[in-house]
């Protein structure tokens, strides 16, 4: 039985999919990884694959995998312990077929049902979030165990904050109970300014053991992965990766909390 | 007749609301501008008003004004020649809304009508889109005359770019042939990286006039914005506003060829 962690907030540009990304690609090296892009932009698709055009998985696809309730048809092999259910932009048809073809009774619950066909084949499933707070954002949350909520330190995200904790918790409320959130990973773009260091300090006052004390910094090798893929090559891999490798540490000491 | 110009593109954090607020706080010095809220975030509404809690535009945002075809009723004056065109977080329902409740013929156009109602009382209207490719954005995009293409030197947002600029022209060939793509405007988060510069002569290369010569950088004092306001005292804020004054300088030339 595979734990699902979800990466999410509706603030764009935060790095959910950079965090989702590394994490599920350094979890790959000790386990078996299933990474679930639910974000028609496909970015994590596009970071764990290599293709920058997603043509290739043109109707192979997880929104090809929830309506036909067959994941395994579906799943890309990044490699032995990294495996993908991708998305391109057709996933943005996902609401739409929910209101208007999917006959079942609970809308929320169909990735989660789609997941759990495969959920034994895997140790961890990771689902990268949309920036948005839609079908697909409700659907990724109801099917995790633990949701990770991404904060960049910024003030649009950090007012983006207080919503998306009460859209997590009137979800585990009414449709999952056996969710949580399991913890705000936090990030600075600009450790000089003040405006970053104020909200990490708001953050911490305010929601205090939630906060994971990994900070994730910004590093120019980070965003190089999206062009040469993730690596653990040269000491500048390995200083990237490390933010991320202390970070799968504390989760990993939450989630066995639980 | 007010000219009416959208900043969007589906990738998540690249400045779409940073350059719409600024944009219209400058060029309401001179002109009577109405900036259009239109991503649930309510980002746009936070940085010009100075609101952090959107409570106190419940029940008197867009929504109502697109819904009631009254949008003077809404809007609230930020001074005497910028006005905004609120949004919270119930801008959510507005697919919704227009899939289970409206009854015009052209969804599409719903957003244009109701602009089309204040039309003459501004010289120009600016529309900050959400980061994504729903009904929002296509309403936006139908309501303007001239689109602005925000794209971030990095992987993703370059990945988006082509679906992006694809949906911009159905659009005009479908719907609204009397809109146009004004230009790509690019801003550079680490003008030391190669991936930058890269991505920056890639597109110069592929798009040549169509991109705008003004580079947006990096600038703390633009982040601190979202928590001051924008400000033009001291030499740090002319500073950080020298980049958007430069845009609007190649805006009004490009908007004068048509
Ligand atoms: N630690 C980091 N250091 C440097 N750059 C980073 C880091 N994390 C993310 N980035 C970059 O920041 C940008 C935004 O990150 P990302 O796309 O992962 O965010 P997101 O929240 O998934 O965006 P969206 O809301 O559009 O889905 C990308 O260009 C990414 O490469
Ligand atoms: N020129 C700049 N210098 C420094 N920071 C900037 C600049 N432009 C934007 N930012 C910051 O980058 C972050 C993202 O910008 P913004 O929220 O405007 O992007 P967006 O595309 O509207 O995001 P979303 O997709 O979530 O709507 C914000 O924290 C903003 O303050
Ligand atoms: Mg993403
Ligand atoms: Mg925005």
């Amino acid at each position: 039985m595979a734990t699902v962690f979800t990466f999410g907030i509706q603030k764009g540009g935060v790095g959910k999919t950079t965090t989702t990304g590394i994490t599920a690609w350094l979890l790959s090296q000790k386990y078996r990884v299933l990474a679930v892009d639910f974000d028609s932009q496909g970015n994590l698709t596009q970071l764990l694959t290599g293709y920058d055009d997603l043509q290739i998985f043109r109707e192979k696809t997880v929104l090809e995998a929830i309506k036909t309730r067959n994941p395994r048809e579906y799943i890309y092999k990044v490699s032995d312990n990294l495996h993908i259910l991708p998305a391109d932009d057709f996933l943005s048809q996902f609401a739409r077929w929910l209101y208007t073809e999917y006959r079942g009774r609970q809308k929320a619950t169909v990735l989660k049902e789609t997941l759990a066909v495969v959920s034994d084949d895997y140790d961890y499933i990771l689902i990268d979030l949309p920036p948005n707070l839609g079908e697909q954002t409700i659907n990724g949350i109801t099917a995790a165990d633990h949701n990770i909520v991404v904060l960049q330190a910024e003030p649009f995200c950090y007012n983006a904050l207080g919503n998306y904790l009460e859209i997590l918790v009137a979800t585990q409320e009414q449709v999952n109970p056996a969710m949580n959130v399991l913890g705000i990973l936090t990030s600075v773009i600009d450790p000089r300014t003040g405006v970053g260091q104020g909200i990490l300090a708001r953050t911490r006052d305010e929601y205090k053991d939630l906060v994971f004390d990994t900070i994730i910094h910004r590093r120019a090798r980070v965003a190089e992965f999206a062009i040469t893929g993730i690596e653990q090559r040269t000491k500048n891999d390995r200083e990237a990766l490390q933010m991320y490798e202390s970070f799968i540490e504390e989760l990993m000491t939450r989630v066995s909390e639980y």
